[in-house]
């Protein structure tokens, strides 16, 4: 289950304030994955007393201010949501997951979320197998209509390093992997996935997704955990 | 095997650089724990938590779609609703049973979580408002177990330790953090300063917390 409670002395009016939680949650918490699995309890409540400028306006929505209160708190619930994922159950890395050029933004989420979900793929991040035809497998997979295009599909690695993306496939083509380069990004606790959905030179739909790898660890602790 | 794991309580090496050592908290809100034993097998950390302002404030709430929603967020929504999300009080939170799945009784369970902790916090912090208006304003989060009830009394009879333990040092945060935790191995909290266009010399806090490690796959609204 996912809580959180989130204050500020900022005075914001109740509607901003809502509209503000939903938009920030949409791009934060709803879209981390540990386990694929929506809990009976996940909430998230935000709170704001204004105490910071008692006696002030607040801030309602439309202004500048409350531009500004959107990007800091967009910014505050993704870092939130981020500690969730790299505490998931057993995990030993925190993986990225960017999906772009998509024919729009939701097949790019619903595109992100299949690979992120995919126990096949999240085990192979377990084991350190750069085993890029999962992740292929997940994206043929993805519910809905996502517009894939096979030869137009290139997935990469990128090392959390800094050092040059790896290719796995590019517009549908294996590449030739140096597996002793693969391993070594494998080693590292952060990695991202790069997926480009087409060749479209305008960038129209993309979706990043939060997740962790799938270790033995994570069956210890569930296969009892009501006991 | 973990709960509130590692079960000496110990940040593993590799995540004590994500826990926070200080902190720059929000003016007026206060936040504490207290010991419960909600779960029988913790028998060493807090399992309860309250976030609270000390004025009522504006407040907002998403929650899991999941058709099977459990007992505190159906009765927070409620809440929420009758108030019109004004003049809220906080958030009153246990670990170690998730209150889901449990009927009638669980929504009575949680009700009487909220209404002890928000009659408790009125008396602390009495505004004009609250004296004209009983009803609860006091939001009510639980996590934990599936299918369980509550063990109510034993939660009832520490609401009150759990009100006098506010206070808002970098220490009560984290606390009350790691109160939330259920297989979690750390706790989750950050704090940040921001300024507005608007108001020119004044800077403003905010502070969140969150738990969380499995059955993670939300999608609230």
């Amino acid at each position: 289950t996912l809580l959180g409670v989130i204050c500020t002395d900022a005075p914001i009016q109740k509607t901003a304030l809502r509209t503000l939680l939903s938009t920030a949650t949409n791009s934060s918490f709803n879209r981390i994955t540990v386990d694929g699995d929506t809990s009976t309890n996940d909430s998230v409540a935000l709170f704001a007393n204004g105490m910071a400028a008692p006696g002030s306006d607040v801030l309602e929505k439309q202004s500048e201010d409350y531009k500004e209160m959107n990007k800091v708190l967009t910014s505050f619930m993704e870092d939130l949501a981020k500690l969730i994922v790299r505490d998931g159950e057993g995990a030993t890395k925190f993986v990225t997951v960017r999906v772009t050029k998509a024919d729009n933004h939701t097949a790019a989420h619903v595109v992100a979320n299949s690979i992120a979900t995919s126990a096949l793929v999240k085990t192979a991040l377990y084991g350190k197998d750069a085993n890029w035809g999962r992740i292929l497998c997940a994206i043929g997979y993805a519910p809905g209509n996502t517009c894939i295009r096979p030869n137009q599909t290139s997935v990469s690695f990128i090392p959390a390093d800094g050092s040059e993306e790896l290719k796995l496939l590019v517009n549908g083509e294996p590449q030739a992997v140096d597996e002793a380069r693969a391993a070594t990004i494998l080693e590292m606790e952060d990695l991202e996935i790069l997926v480009k959905l087409s060749n479209k030179e305008k960038d129209v739909g993309e979706a990043t997704v939060y997740t962790c790898d799938f270790s033995h660890e994570y069956v210890t602790i569930n296969g009892d955990y009501r006991t | 095997r973990r709960y509130s794991a590692p079960t000496d309580g110990a940040i593993p090496p590799n995540k004590a650089k994500y826990v926070p050592t200080e902190g720059t908290y929000p003016k007026g809100f206060v936040v504490g724990s207290a010991h419960a034993q909600v779960k029988a097998s913790n028998t060493k950390f807090d399992d309860l938590a309250l976030i609270a302002s000390e004025t009522p404030c504006s407040a907002a709430l998403v929650t899991t779609q999941n058709h099977f929603q459990a007992a505190p967020v159906s009765v927070s929504k409620k809440i929420m609703f009758q108030h019109q999300s004004k003049s809220i009080r906080g958030v009153v939170i246990n670990s170690g049973c998730a209150n889901a799945v449990t009927g009638k009784g669980g929504r009575e369970d949680a009700m009487r979580m909220a209404k002890l902790t928000h009659d408790l916090l009125n008396k602390r912090n009495p505004t004009e408002d609250d004296q004209d208006v009983s009803a609860i304003r006091t939001l009510v989060m639980s996590t934990g177990v599936i299918g369980q009830r509550l063990p109510i009394d034993r939660i009832e009879a520490k609401i009150p330790t759990l009100v006098e333990s506010l206070g808002n040092t970098h220490d009560h945060w984290l606390r009350s953090a790691r109160a939330i935790c259920t297989t979690d191995t750390f706790p989750k909290l950050l704090s940040r300063q921001f300024t507005l266009p608007s108001y020119p010399g004044i800077t403003f806090s905010i502070a969140g917390m969150t738990k969380g490690a499995g059955m993670i796959h939300p999608n609230m609204a």
